[in-house]
């Protein structure tokens, strides 16, 4: 009943 | 040219036997700041953050930044031959294609050179930015792998609520419910059994109890664990390594469709 996010979501990548 | 003594080397056994099962393979950067590591785990929703600052060893040479790519599994399997009070050097030169882990029993009558090869690593490197958490739940590291292990005999997941009362951890799974209440305890002669939970707003979020189980493995490096939460942001556990840096952990939560 849950989906996963992914860490890309949540921080822009350097 | 890069040359690092460690004195306590069993910490550098501790983060490897904490981070291999998480981490294949990964970068470690060295800068005059210290020694470092950014990696993601595979499905790319957890996140390994170790930082060991450059005055914690004993001799720390650095000529220039230094990005070397290894097997965490190799170099545990490396670690490991290390004695628990042996002292540690990591040696590199600069554009080598291999490190040297140098471990010296503490009496000096034994001494062992272990070479690895490195391997070139293309990563993503995310950019964290320092976040105000809106709940920081800080408890015994062993309480909170009790807790983890607990639970994911259970369920799948954890809710994870703070609110005024204390910290609760939650699960559902076919064979029913579970919940554990923990409430704050600022125990003055025993600080490493404290719990201090400091909230600005209750927060609610669910995580894999997986990875929450993986990220327990380093409860052996601190007796206190540090849990930051803020809604809709990854989870942060944090493990601090003696006054010379941390292992920190990001999880992303679970959204409910």
């Amino acid at each position: 009943q849950f989906s996963q996010e992914k860490l890309q979501d949540f921080y822009g990548v350097n | 040219m890069l040359e690092l003594r460690l004195v306590q080397g069993s910490l550098l056994k501790k983060v490897m036997e904490s981070i291999k099962d998480l981490v294949n393979d990964a970068n470690f950067d060295c800068s005059a700041t210290g020694f470092s590591l950014q990696a993601m785990d595979s499905s790319h929703v957890a996140l390994v953050s170790l930082l060991l600052r450059s005055e914690g060893f004993e001799h720390y040479r650095c000529d220039r930044n230094l990005s070397m790519g290894m097997n965490l599994g190799n170099m545990a399997k490396m670690l490991k031959c290390a004695g628990n009070d042996d002292i540690v050097t990591i040696k590199a030169d600069d554009g080598g294609d291999c490190v040297t882990f140098m471990f010296e029993s503490p009496n000096q009558d034994k001494i062992a050179d272990f070479e690895m090869k490195l391997m070139d690593i293309d990563s993503e490197h995310l950019g964290i930015p320092e976040t105000e958490y809106e709940a920081i739940v800080r408890m015994p590291s062993s309480e909170f792998a009790r807790i983890c292990k607990d639970l994911s005999t259970i369920g799948d997941t954890v809710l994870i609520s703070v609110t005024k009362e204390g910290v609760r951890f939650s699960t559902k799974g076919d064979i029913g419910t579970a919940n554990i209440v923990c409430r704050q305890n600022t125990s003055v002669d025993k600080p490493e059994e404290a719990t201090i939970i400091e909230m600005e707003t209750p927060v609610s979020l669910t995580f894999a109890l997986r990875y929450m189980n993986s990220f327990t493995k380093a409860t052996p490096l601190a007796t206190q664990v540090t849990v930051s939460l803020s809604s809709e942001l990854p989870v942060v556990v944090e493990y601090k390594i003696g006054e010379m840096g941390y292992l920190r952990f990001y999880l992303a939560p679970k959204i409910e469709e």
